[in-house]
C-alpha cells in the first residue's frame, strides 16, 4: 500500500519500485504502469502514465528523474508529482483539467542501477554502471549519451571521466530505452522535462551550441514565468536561458536531443540547492523544494495545455 | 540503508577563478590528482569567474589548500567533512 509511503524521505529504488507497483493498483483510472526496458544490470526500467483513461491517446508530456545517480532529491520530485497528481485530481482544477485532457509519463528513475549503488557502494556515484572494454573504469555519463552533437563539446571521451559520453551514442541501454520510447510516442509528446540537481537552474536547448534555438523566445518566456511562480512560494531563485550560454557548453544531452528531435518544449530543470548541500540536500527540504517545484511544472504543464 | 564507502575528511571546495592562470591551475590539479567534480560537471567545463564546486579526498586537501594559497585563489570550504553531511542528509525528524 501507499498509505505509509514516505515522500519526505529518500527511498531506496527497492522501496520505489513497490510504490511504483501500488500506485497504479490503487488508482487503476488514473495511474497506468509500464515497462520501457531492462537496465545494464537488468532491472526493470519502471514507466507510470497518469491521465485519465479516455479511450484514445492523449497528447502527453514526458518527464524523467534521476539521470544522475547522486542527485537523490530528483526521484524525490518525480514520486511528489506523482502523488499530487493522484491526491489533487478532482479537486485542483489545473490539475484535474491536465490529467483530463493530457497524460503525463513519468519515469521515476531513469539511472537505476546508479542509484542502486548510490545506496548501496559510493554515495557519490553519478554514471551508469555499465562496463567499457580496455579498462576498469565503469559506467558513462547518460546525459552526454544522447545524439545531440554528440561528443562534441563539454563531454569527454575518457571512459574514467565522469562525463564520459560513451562508446557511441546511444551505447547506455537506459538511454536506448528512453529514446525509443520517445520516438515511438513522437507523435503525442508535447513537452519533455528532465530533473536534476543542483545549481536552481530552469534551462531549455541549446546546449551543445550557443546558437540559440528556433522557438528561444518562447521558451525564455515560459522558463522566466515558471521560474517567478517557483519563487512565489519560498522566495527561491532560479536562474532560467539556454544551457550553453547560461551555464556552459554540453553536448549528448536529452534535453537538446528531445527538441531536435521535435519536442519544442523541453527543459532542464536543476533544483535546490545552490551549493550548501549539493547532492546532500536533507530530507527536510525534500518538502518545501518539490512544493515549488511543482508550480513550475504545473505552469509549463498548463502552458503546454493551452497552446497544444 | 546508507552506502558503505566512507568519505571522513573529505572535503568540498568552491574554488573562485578569475583569471585564466587560475582556470588552468585547476585543470592541471585535475590532471595530478583525483577531483570530483560537482559543479560543473567536469575540468573542461571550468571558466573564469564561475564558482567551481570540487570534492577533494583528505590526502589531497594540503596538496589543494597550498596549490590554492600560492595561485591566490579565492576559495571557501562548503562542506568540512563529506561523511558527516552524507549522514546528515537523513534529518526528516520521523526517521
Amino acid at each position: 500500500s501507499t498509505a505509509g509511503y514516505s515522500y519526505e524521505k529518500y527511498n531506496s529504488w527497492e522501496k520505489i519500485s513497490e510504490w511504483a507497483e501500488s500506485m497504479a493498483t490503487e488508482n487503476p483510472t488514473l495511474v497506468t504502469k509500464t515497462q520501457i526496458g531492462q537496465t545494464f544490470e537488468g532491472r526493470h526500467m519502471v514507466l507510470l502514465k497518469l491521465g485519465k483513461n479516455t479511450g484514445f491517446a492523449k497528447p502527453a508530456i514526458f518527464m524523467d528523474c534521476g539521470i544522475h545517480a547522486r542527485e537523490w532529491i530528483s526521484p524525490a520530485f518525480c514520486q511528489w508529482f506523482v502523488k499530487e497528481a493522484v491526491t489533487s485530481y478532482g479537486s485542483d482544477p489545473a490539475m484535474t483539467s491536465l490529467l483530463n485532457n493530457m497524460d503525463v509519463f513519468v519515469l521515476p528513475v531513469f539511472n537505476i542501477d546508479g542509484y542502486v549503488y548510490t545506496w548501496t557502494r559510493d554515495r557519490m556515484w553519478r554514471k551508469t554502471r555499465s562496463k567499457n572494454s580496455g579498462t576498469t573504469c565503469v559506467g558513462t555519463d547518460p546525459n552526454r549519451n544522447f545524439d545531440a552533437g554528440w561528443c562534441t563539446v563539454g563531454a569527454s571521451k575518457q571512459p574514467c571521466s565522469e562525463t564520459y559520453c560513451g562508446s557511441r551514442v546511444e551505447s547506455e541501454i537506459e538511454v536506448k530505452a528512453v529514446a525509443d520510447f520517445i520516438r515511438k510516442n513522437r507523435s503525442i509528446i508535447k513537452a519533455y522535462l528532465t530533473i536534476h540537481s543542483y545549481s536552481q537552474l530552469l534551462l531549455f536547448p541549446y546546449s551543445y551550441t550557443t546558437d540559440l534555438a528556433a522557438h528561444h523566445s518562447e521558451l525564455l518566456d515560459i522558463a522566466r514565468s515558471a521560474s517567478n511562480a517557483l519563487y512565489s512560494l519560498y522566495g527561491t531563485r532560479y536562474t532560467s536561458g539556454p544551457g550553453a550560454v547560461t551555464i556552459y557548453p554540453a553536448a549528448g544531452g536529452s534535453d537538446d536531443w528531445a527538441y531536435d528531435l521535435g519536442i519544442k518544449y523541453s527543459f532542464t530543470f536543476e533544483l535546490r540547492d545552490e551549493g550548501r548541500f549539493g547532492f546532500l540536500l536533507p530530507e527536510s527540504q525534500i518538502k518545501p523544494t518539490c512544493e515549488e517545484t511543482m508550480l513550475a511544472v504545473k505552469y509549463i504543464a498548463t502552458y503546454v495545455q493551452e497552446h497544444n | 540503508g546508507p552506502s558503505t564507502s566512507r568519505f571522513d575528511g573529505v572535503k568540498v571546495f568552491r574554488l573562485k577563478p578569475d583569471n585564466e592562470y587560475h582556470v588552468n591551475e585547476i585543470k592541471n590539479l585535475a590532471e595530478k590528482i583525483k577531483l570530483n567534480f560537482w559543479n560543473p560537471e567536469g575540468a573542461d567545463q571550468v571558466t573564469s569567474h564561475l564558482n567551481v564546486d570540487v570534492q577533494v579526498n583528505d590526502e589531497d586537501v594540503l596538496l589543494v589548500k597550498d596549490l590554492l594559497q600560492r595561485s591566490g585563489m579565492e576559495y571557501e570550504v562548503l562542506i568540512e567533512d563529506l561523511q558527516k553531511a552524507i549522514e546528515r542528509q537523513f534529518d526528516n525528524k520521523h526517521r
